[in-house]
C-alpha cells in the first residue's frame, strides 16, 4: 500500500467500495465477510502499525464526509433519509467489528488488540474535526458509529466476560477522552453514549463492579464540564436543558445502581456546586438497596440505637488525596494524635483553605473546597474508628475520650469561630453532606453538627447551621435521611432551645417557611 | 428550589429496573426497547 | 486519574486540551440543535430484503409490526398448521430477531436444534437410552424433501429410528 496521502486514500476507497457489495449481498456474507477480512489481514493493513491507523482514519473520513453530502442535499432529513445518510458510516462500523471477529491473531494476542488503536483513532478524528470545524462540526455520525459499535459489541458472547469488560473499558476511555471539557461540541452525544442503556448499565452489572471506577470518572468529567454553568442559580435554556439531562441519568442511578452513589458521593460533592442542592440531593439521598429506613419522623426514634449506625458506610473516592496534594495530612495526623496546643496546626487552618488570588476567579470562591471536603471526612474518620475502638473495649470510662476524639472537636470549633462567613458555610456543607442513610458518618457528623450548634459563640453561625440544612430541605425531594434526623432533632429536643432563637422569627415568611418545613418533617 | 422530579418522564417508583428504558438523557419517553435477542452462530 | 477530583474545582480546566468557559458555552450552543434524534440510534429496522423486488403498490409494502410480538409466535405454536410457519421463519429470516421468537417457541413445542445437522428434532417417544453424553431413540425431525418426481416436494416432517442424539451437538 502507497504511504502517501492521496494515494493511498485512492487505494483505500476502493476496499471500502467493494466492502459495502459485501454488506449488500444476501446469503453467504459470512464467507464473503472472512474472505475479506483475511484479505486486508494479507495486505498488511490489520498489522496495529501506523498504516494501520491511517486505514482506519481514511474510512472514518470517507464515512462521516458520505453523512455530509446528504444531510447537506436534505438538511431536515424525514426519518427514512436518516437511515441513508448512516450507510457509510454503518457500513464502516460493521467493517470494525467483522475485523475484530475474523481477523486472525498470533498465539497469545487478544481477538481485540485492534480495538483500542482504532478507537484512538477515532477519538483523534473527532478532536481534531471539532477543532477545526468549531460552530460547524457534526456530532451524529461519530454518535451513529459508537452506537453501531456498542450495540455490536454488546451481543459478543457474554461467556467471555473478560471481552466484555476490555471492550467496555476500551469505550469508557475512549469516552473519557472525549469529555465535554475537552470536544464541548460533542457533549450532547456523549452524554447520550455514556449513558446508554448498551453501556453504562453493563459497566455497573457484573464484571465484580470493575466498571465503576470508570463511570464514576466520566461522571466526574460531566459535573467538571457543568460546574462553571451551574455555580449561579439561574441558568441559561441550554444549561438548563443539559442540566436536566443530568438529573435524568442520576434518577437512574439513584434507582437502579443506588450503592454506586452511595460509594462515589465523596468525589461528586467535589465538583457539584454548593448551589446545585437538589442535584447534590440526589447522590446524598442514595442508600443501600437491601437497607430499610425507618420514617425519620417516627415520634421517640432512637437512631443511635439502629444497628446500621455503628456500620461504617464504603467509600470508594479517595478522601485523603487533596489533603496529601496539599501537605497537611501529616499535620493532622500528628495533631489528632498530639493534641499539642502550641502546635501551630489549628491557627493556621483558616490560611492554608484559602486559594491562591490567581485562582480564586477560576473557582468561583476563594475556598479550596475539595480541600476542605477531605479535612472534615478524613478526621471524621479517624474519630469514628477511635470511637468504635474505645466502645469495643469498654473497660475505659468515657470521659477519658481518647485524645483524637477531642482534637477532632477542636478542628471542628476552630474552624467555626476563625472562617468568615463564606468558609463557615463551605465547611458547614462539607459536614452535612455526610448526613446520607443511616451509617457511623452519619451518626457523627449529626451528633457533631448539633454539637457545633450549641457550642457556637454568635448567633449568627447557629442561623448558619440552621441555614445549611434548611436550604437542603426546602428544595424539592429526595432528602437524604440523614439531614432529616438532624433538622428534626434540633427542632424537637428542647435542649437546643431552638424556637426562642431570634432568628426562627426574623421575618414572617421566615416564620412560615420553618412552620412548614417542621410540619413536613412530621 | 429544584424541580418536581418525577415530571422528567421516569417512573421512579417502577419495581423493574430504569436503565432497560432508558432512552437518552434528553427524552422524557422511554425507549421503545429495541428487542433483546441474540442468535446463536449455529442459527446463521 | 481516578482518585480525587483534583485539587480546586474545574482544577481540570487548566490541564491540557482544555478550552475556556465562553468557549464551551458557544460549542454547546452550536451543538444543541445538531444533537443526536432518537432515530439516530435505530437500527434498520425493517426488515430490509437483500434483493427488494417490486411488487404491485396494493401488496403490503412493509412487515406488519405483530411479527415483532412474541404473542403472535407463541400462537402459531400452539396450532400444529403454524409449526411449519415457525419453520419458515427460522430457516427464512436468519438473524432477526423473527427467527430468535421461532426459535423459542418451537424450544418450548420440545424440538431441539441439533447444531451438525442444523436440524430441529423431536423425540417421538421417551428414547431408549439416555446417558450424560447422548440420548438414542426414535425422533421425528423437519427436513426440506427434494425430489423431482415427488410434487409435494417441499418442507416435511420425518421419523428417524435409532438416532443417537448426542448432547454436544444441542444448542
Amino acid at each position: 500500500m502507497e504511504p502517501d496521502a492521496s494515494n493511498f486514500q485512492k487505494q483505500v476507497s476502493p476496499l471500502f467500495a467493494e466492502w459495502y457489495q459485501i454488506c449488500e449481498v444476501s446469503s453467504g456474507f459470512d464467507n464473503a465477510c472472512m474472505r475479506f477480512v483475511l484479505q486486508l489481514h494479507q495486505s498488511g493493513l490489520l498489522r496495529g502499525d501506523d498504516i494501520t491507523d491511517r486505514f482506519f482514519r481514511v474510512l472514518l473520513e470517507i464515512s462521516v464526509s458520505h453523512f455530509g453530502e446528504v444531510v447537506q442535499q436534505s438538511p431536515k432529513q424525514p426519518p427514512h433519509l436518516i437511515q441513508t445518510s448512516f450507510l457509510a458510516i454503518d457500513s464502516y462500523a460493521k467493517l470494525v467489528y467483522s475485523i475484530l471477529k475474523h481477523c486472525p491473531v498470533d498465539q497469545g494476542t487478544s481477538k481485540l488488540f485492534l480495538l483500542p488503536k482504532i478507537l484512538v483513532v477515532t477519538v483523534r478524528s473527532i478532536q481534531k474535526d471539532a477543532d477545526e470545524k468549531k460552530e460547524e462540526f457534526n456530532p451524529r455520525p461519530y454518535y451513529r458509529l459508537f452506537i453501531n459499535w456498542l450495540l455490536d459489541f454488546g451481543s459478543l458472547d457474554p461467556v467471555h466476560d473478560g471481552i466484555n469488560f476490555q471492550v467496555l473499558s476500551a469505550f469508557a476511555n475512549a469516552f473519557h477522552a472525549l469529555q465535554p471539557l475537552k470536544v464541548p461540541a460533542f457533549s450532547f452525544a456523549w452524554l447520550e453514549l455514556v449513558s446508554h442503556r448498551t453501556f453504562m448499565p453493563k459497566l455497573l452489572a457484573g464484571n465484580s463492579q470493575k466498571g465503576w471506577p470508570l463511570l464514576h470518572r466520566l461522571l466526574v468529567d460531566l459535573f467538571q464540564f457543568m460546574e462553571p454553568f451551574l455555580r449561579n442559580a439561574e441558568m441559561g435554556e441550554l444549561i438548563r436543558f443539559l442540566y436536566k439531562g443530568t438529573l435524568r441519568v442520576l434518577l437512574v442511578l439513584l434507582h437502579d445502581f443506588p450503592e454506586f452513589l452511595c460509594d462515589y458521593h465523596f468525589s461528586f460533592c467535589d465538583v457539584i456546586p454548593p448551589s446545585c442542592i437538589q442535584m447534590r440531593n440526589i447522590i446524598l439521598s442514595a442508600f443501600p438497596r437491601n437497607m430499610r429506613l425507618p420514617d425519620p419522623s417516627t415520634p421517640n426514634l432512637k437512631i443511635d440505637l439502629l444497628e446500621e449506625m455503628s456500620q461504617a458506610p464504603r467509600i470508594l473516592s479517595d478522601v485523603d488525596a487533596v489533603l496529601k496534594a496539599k501537605q497537611m495530612k501529616a499535620d493532622v495526623d500528628e495533631y489528632l494524635r498530639t493534641r499539642q496546643q502550641s502546635s501551630p496546626f489549628l491557627s493556621e487552618l483558616k490560611q492554608r483553605f484559602l486559594l491562591p488570588p490567581s485562582e480564586v476567579t477560576h473557582a468561583g470562591t476563594c475556598y479550596n473546597v475539595p480541600l476542605i471536603n477531605s479535612l472534615v471526612l478524613y478526621v471524621g474518620i479517624q474519630a469514628v474508628q477511635l470511637l468504635q475502638a474505645r466502645n469495643r473495649s469498654q473497660s475505659q470510662p468515657v470521659s477519658s475520650d481518647p485524645l483524637a476524639i477531642k482534637a477532632a472537636l477542636d478542628i471542628f470549633q476552630t474552624l467555626m469561630r476563625d472562617l468568615d462567613t463564606e468558609g463557615r458555610y463551605l465547611f458547614l456543607n462539607a459536614i452535612a453532606n455526610q448526613l446520607r442513610y443511616p451509617n457511623t458518618q452519619t451518626h457523627y457528623f449529626s451528633v457533631v453538627l448539633l454539637y457545633l450548634f450549641t457550642d457556637a459563640h454568635q448567633e449568627i453561625a447557629q442561623e448558619q447551621i440552621t441555614r445549611v440544612l434548611l436550604e437542603r430541605l426546602i428544595v424539592n425531594r429526595p432528602h437524604p435521611w440523614g439531614l432529616l434526623i438532624t433538622f428534626i432533632e434540633l427542632i424537637k429536643n428542647p435542649g437546643y432551645n431552638f424556637w426562642n432563637r431570634s432568628f426562627t422569627r426574623c421575618a414572617p415568611e421566615i416564620e412560615k417557611l420553618f412552620e412548614s418545613v417542621s410540619r413536613s418533617c412530621g | 428550589l429544584g424541580i418536581d422530579l418525577t415530571t422528567l418522564g421516569l417512573n421512579l417508583n417502577s419495581s423493574e429496573n430504569l436503565h432497560k428504558t432508558f432512552a437518552s438523557p434528553w427524552s422524557e419517553e422511554p425507549a421503545k426497547g429495541e428487542p433483546e435477542f441474540t442468535i446463536p452462530e449455529c442459527y446463521h | 486519574d481516578l482518585g480525587a477530583v483534583g485539587d480546586s474545582i474545574g482544577g481540570a480546566a487548566n490541564s491540557g486540551g482544555m478550552h475556556d468557559h465562553l468557549y464551551n458555552l458557544q460549542m454547546l450552543e452550536a451543538a444543541f440543535s445538531k444533537r443526536p434524534s432518537s432515530h439516530d440510534s435505530e437500527r434498520a429496522k425493517s426488515y430490509t430484503p437483500r434483493h427488494p423486488t417490486v411488487t404491485p403498490s396494493s401488496y403490503p409494502q412493509a412487515q406488519a409490526p405483530i411479527v415483532n410480538n412474541p404473542a403472535f409466535w407463541e400462537r402459531l405454536g400452539l396450532d400444529t398448521l403454524g409449526t411449519d410457519t415457525l419453520f419458515f421463519a427460522f430457516y427464512h429470516q436468519p438473524n432477526t430477531y423473527q427467527q430468535y421468537l421461532a426459535a423459542k417457541e418451537l424450544k418450548k413445542q420440545s424440538w431441539r436444534y441439533h447444531r451438525k445437522y442444523n436440524t430441529w428434532f423431536q423425540r417421538h417417544e421417551e428414547p431408549k437410552i439416555a446417558t450424560d453424553e447422548f440420548e438414542k431413540g426414535t425422533y421425528v425431525y423437519f427436513d426440506f424433501h427434494v425430489s423431482n418426481e415427488d410434487p409435494n416436494q417441499g418442507w416435511c416432517q420425518r421419523i428417524k429410528a435409532d438416532f443417537t442424539f448426542e448432547y454436544g451437538f444441542l444448542e
